[in-house]
C-alpha cells in the first residue's frame, strides 16, 4: 500500500524520507542477517560477531538520517529569509552530498533511479557555485577570535603571509643568528674533511 | 585588511552577524559570551609564549599555571553557569584540553549525578574549593570500552567496613585519565565489586591518591604520567597501580547500588546509571565535533580567499583557490557538516538535560534511547569531523602542514575524541544493539517512539523496488 516514491533530488523533506527509508532498510537487512546467522553459527556471539559489519552500517544510516533530519528541522526555526536561504543550500548540498557517497545504498533500497545520480552529481555543482559567494561569510558567522583560531592562515584580516613571517621569526632557533650545534659539529666535522 | 577578503564579505547575501546569533542561541547569548571571551583575552594572566615553541614539560606547567589563575577568575567573576564555565574555560586554553578537564567535566557532574547526598556534603565542597582535584579512572591498559572485563577489583571487607581495591594484573593498571599523572589527589575509580564472595560487576569508588599537605602518592598507590602523546601535551595523562588500598565503604558512589554495612548488596534500578558520567559526555562531543570542524573550515575557506594559485584562463592573473571547482568540493560539503553537527549538537544537549531529568525524577523509560543515541552520534560526528579537518589541513596546502596554521594542532587534539569515552566501532554497535532490539520488537508488533519510530512503519513500507 505504501511503496516507497523515488526520491526528488531538489527537495529537502522528500531526501529526509530518502534517508529514514535506507536506514530502515539497512537495519532490517542487519537484523535479517544476524537471523541467519544465528542459524548457522554456534553462538550468538559469533553470528553478532559475523554480522558486525552490516551493524555498523546500519548503525551510520541512522546517523546519517538523524543529523539530515534535525539539519531540515532547524531551517523551520529560522525567520530570516536571506538566512533562511543560504542554510537550505547548505541542507541541500550535506544531504546530496551524502546521497553521492551512500549512492550504492539509496539504489539498492530503490531509493534512486541510475539517471538520478548524474543529476545529483549536476546538482552539486550547481549548490558548490551558489555557495561560493557566502563561504567567507558562512565562517565569519562561527565567530571565531583570532585569538581562539591561533592560526596564521585563518586570520579575520586575511593578512596570512605577513604573519606567517612574524611567526617563523620567533622560532627558538632564530634566537641566535648561528646555532649551537653549528660551532659544536659542523664546523669541527668541516674542519676534518 | 587584505582586499581579497574585504571583497568576499561586500558579495556575501546574508548578515553573518544575524547567523552568529542563531548558532548561539540568541543574541543575548552572543553578547555575554564575547564579554566573557574579551575578559580573558585583555587579562595580562593569560598572556603566554606561543604554546608551539615550548616543551611538553613546560606546556604541562603553563596549563597548570592557567588553570590556577582560571578558578580564581572564575570566583572573582561570579561565574558559575555551566555553559558560561565552558565558554571561559575555552577561551583561557584556547579549546586545547588541560589538566583540570576530567575534575570539572567529569569527577564534579559525577559526584553530582551519582553521590548520595551526604557523600556529596563530603566531597562536592572540598573538590568545588580545589582542595581536592579529581578525576576519572576508568580505562585500564588491558581493556577500554568494554568495560565489562575490567578488572580493577574492589572487595568488601565488613569486619572494617571498608573496600580493598586492587589491581591485579599489569593489564589492569589504570591507563590515561587525565590529570591522574601528577595533578589529581583523588580518582574516581570504577572497579569489579566483590562482596559476600560475589561480584557484582562495575561500580564507582572515590580514591585518595595523594596526600592532602605533601601531594605525595598514598601507601599502595603507584601513579605517574604516562609518557608524551599525539598531542595533548598540556594534560598529565596517567597510570595508577593500585595495591590493597582500603577506602571507607562509604566512599563507594551510593546513589543507586548500595553495599549495606553487613556487606549485603542492593541493586541500581538501571546497571546503566553506572556508566551516567560517558553518556554526558558523549552527548558534549556531538557538539565538540561542530567546534573542531567548523574551526578547520574557517582557517581553510578564510586562506582559500587569499591563497592565490595557477591559473584556470591562460594569460590571466592567478586565481584564488577558492574559485576551483575541486577546491570548493573539498570544503563546502564540509562547511555544511559542520553547521549540520552544531544544529545535531544542540539537539543532543536539550535531549540529554531533558532525560537526564527524567531520570532524577525516577523514570529510567528513555535511558536505553539516550545511550543509543549518545553512542552512535558521538561515533558518526567524531569519525567525519576527524577526517574533515585532514582534508582541511590538505586543502591549505604546504601551509597546512605548518603549525602555525593551527590545523596540525586542531587534529591531534580533536581526534582522541574516535577512541576515548568508547573506541567507536564499539559505539556503533552498542547502538546497532538498540536498534536490532528495536526492529523486532516492532517486527512483533510492538509501537515504538522516539527516535527509531520510523522502524514501525518499516515493517510495512520498505521493499526492494524495481526501478
Amino acid at each position: 500500500s505504501a511503496r516507497p516514491t523515488v526520491t526528488n533530488i531538489n527537495d529537502l523533506a522528500s531526501l529526509v524520507e530518502a534517508y529514514k527509508l535506507r536506514a530502515a532498510k539497512l537495519v532490517e537487512l542487519a537484523a535479517k542477517s544476524l537471523q541467519g546467522e544465528m542459524q548457522r553459527s554456534k553462538s550468538p556471539e559469533d553470528a553478532w560477531n559475523n554480522t558486525s559489519i552490516d551493524l555498523v552500517r546500519a548503525s551510520d544510516a541512522h546517523c546519517h538520517y538523524v543529523v539530515v533530519k534535525l539539519f531540515t528541522a532547524k531551517l523551520s526555526e529560522v525567520k530570516d529569509t536571506a538566512i533562511h536561504s543560504v542554510l537550505s543550500t547548505l541542507a541541500l548540498l550535506y544531504a546530496l552530498h551524502g546521497v553521492s557517497i551512500h549512492s550504492g545504498d539509496f539504489l539498492q533500497a530503490g531509493l534512486l533511479t541510475v539517471p538520478q545520480l548524474s543529476q545529483i552529481s549536476q546538482r552539486l555543482k550547481g549548490l558548490l557555485s551558489e555557495l561560493r559567494p557566502n563561504a567567507v561569510a558562512l565562517v565569519d558567522a562561527f565567530d571565531y577570535r583570532d585569538e581562539m583560531l591561533n592560526s596564521s592562515l585563518g586570520r579575520y584580516d586575511g593578512n596570512v603571509y605577513e604573519h606567517m613571517f612574524e611567526w617563523a621569526r620567533k622560532s627558538p632557533l632564530n634566537r641566535t643568528e648561528v646555532h649551537e650545534s653549528y660551532h659544536k659539529y659542523l664546523k669541527p666535522l668541516q674542519s676534518k674533511l | 585588511m587584505n582586499p581579497d577578503i574585504c571583497r568576499e564579505r561586500e558579495n556575501a547575501t546574508f548578515n553573518a552577524e544575524s547567523l552568529t546569533y542563531i548558532l548561539d542561541g540568541g543574541p543575548e547569548k552572543t553578547r555575554r559570551r564575547r564579554e566573557i571571551e574579551s575578559l580573558v583575552v585583555n587579562d595580562p594572566d593569560f598572556q603566554h609564549e606561543d604554546l608551539n615553541f615550548l616543551s611538553r614539560s613546560e606546556r604541562y606547567e603553563a596549563a597548570v599555571k592557567k588553570s590556577a589563575q582560571m578558578i580564581l577568575k572564575l570566583r572573582e567573576y561570579g561565574i558559575s553557569d555551566p555553559e558560561e564555565i565552558y565558554f571561559y574555560k575555552s577561551v583561557v586554553h584556547r579549546g586545547r584540553s588541560e589538566p583540570l578537564d576530567l575534575h570539572l567535566g567529569m569527577f564534579l557532574p559525577t559526584l553530582l549525578n551519582q553521590a548520595t547526598s551526604e557523600q556529596q556534603d563530603r566531597f562536592f565542597m572540598p573538590a568545588w574549593n580545589l582542595e581536592i582535584i579529581g578525576t576519572y579512572a576508568q580505562t585500564e591498559m588491558g581493556h577500554g570500552t568494554h568495560i565489562r572485563a575490567l578488572e580493577t577489583t574492589s572487595t568488601y571487607d565488613p569486619s572494617t567496613q571498608e573496600f580493598v581495591l586492587n589491581s591485579p594484573t599489569v593489564t589492569s593498571i589504570k591507563w590515561w585519565p587525565g590529570g591522574l599523572g601528577k595533578t589529581a589527589n583523588h580518582a574516581i575509580v570504577l572497579a569489579q565489586l566483590y562482596t559476600q564472595g560475589k561480584c557484582h560487576g562495575l561500580h564507582a569508588f572515590i580514591v585518595q591518591t595523594r596526600c592532602m599537605k605533601t601531594h605525595m602518592p598514598l601507601p599502595g598507590v603507584v601513579v605517574g604520567d604516562i609518557g608524551p602523546k599525539f598531542g595533548f601535551d598540556e594534560v598529565d595523562n596517567g597510570f595508577l597501580k593500585l595495591e590493597n588500598v582500603r577506602i571507607p565503604r562509604t566512599n563507594m558512589l551510593m546513589k543507586y547500588a548500595q553495599v549495606q554495612p553487613d556487606g549485603t548488596y542492593v541493586k541500581p534500578p538501571s546497571d546503566k546509571l553506572t556508566y551516567g558520567t560517558m553518556v554526558f559526555i558523549r552527548s558534549m562531543i556531538v557538539g565538540e565535533s561542530s567546534r573542531a570542524l567548523s574551526k578547520a573550515c574557517t582557517i581553510a575557506i578564510r586562506y582559500s580567499a587569499v591563497r592565490h594559485q595557477s591559473e584556470i584562463r591562460p594569460g590571466e592573473p592567478e586565481p584564488q583557490i577558492l574559485d576551483y571547482q575541486t577546491q570548493q568540493y573539498k570544503l563546502f560539503p564540509l562547511l555544511a557538516t559542520a553547521y549540520a553537527f552544531r544544529f545535531v549538537g544542540q539537539y543532543m544537549s536539550q535531549t540529554y538535560h531533558r532525560i537526564t531529568g527524567d531520570i532524577n525524577q525516577g523514570d529510567f523509560s528513555e535511558l536505553p534511547e539516550l545511550h543509543a543515541l549518545s553512542a552512535g552520534l558521538k561515533a558518526f560526528t567524531t569519525w567525519v569531523a576527524s577526517a574533515g579537518i585532514e582534508v582541511c589541513r590538505m586543502a591549505c596546502g604546504g601551509h597546512g602542514y605548518s603549525r602555525c596554521s593551527s590545523l596540525p594542532d586542531i587534529y591531534v587534539t580533536f581526534t582522541p575524541t574516535c577512541t576515548y569515552e568508547g573506541e567507536n566501532t564499539v559505539m556503533m554497535l552498542q547502538t546497532a544493539r538498540y536498534l536490532v532490539k528495536s526492529y523486532r520488537q516492532a517486527s512483533e508488533g510492538q509501537r515504538l517512539s522516539g527516535i527509531v519510530s520510523y522502524l514501525n512503519e518499516s515493517q510495512s513500507r520498505v521493499q526492494p523496488q524495481p526501478v
